[in-house]
């Protein structure tokens, strides 16, 4: 985005566990246009990282924008980025809540 | 604003 986004951070989620552990809400045409997160599961991916947090926004997924997606093609879009054995990480952009 | 008020609620997805 050509748009200068205050705080947002890159963090980087290496895949040590079978599951990712974080739920979503939001996405384009909702209450909440961007995802954000709700829930951190204990012993997930994401839980283990320890830089994802309840509240944040999440922007992009391995420099692919949610931006205008809606929830279920967000949240494909995140399982597949988990799921690919291309990669042992996820990158996600977010930005903390304002 | 007036538009906010009338999108509706998302869902949650655990991924």
């Amino acid at each position: 985005s050509p748009i200068p986004v205050p705080c947002a951070v890159l963090v980087r989620v290496m895949k040590n566990a079978s599951t990712l552990g974080i739920a979503i809400e939001g996405g384009a045409n909702t209450q909440q246009p961007l995802p954000r997160i709700v829930t951190i599961q204990k012993g997930g991916s994401a839980h283990t990282c320890g830089r994802l947090k309840v509240g944040q926004v999440i922007l992009e997924v391995n420099g692919v924008s949610l931006r205008g997606r809606e929830h279920k093609e967000a949240a494909r879009i995140i399982a597949e980025a988990f799921k690919t054995k291309e990669k042992d990480h996820i990158d996600f952009l977010v930005v903390e809540p304002s | 604003r007036e538009k906010r008020l009338t999108l509706p609620p998302s869902e949650i997805t655990l991924l």
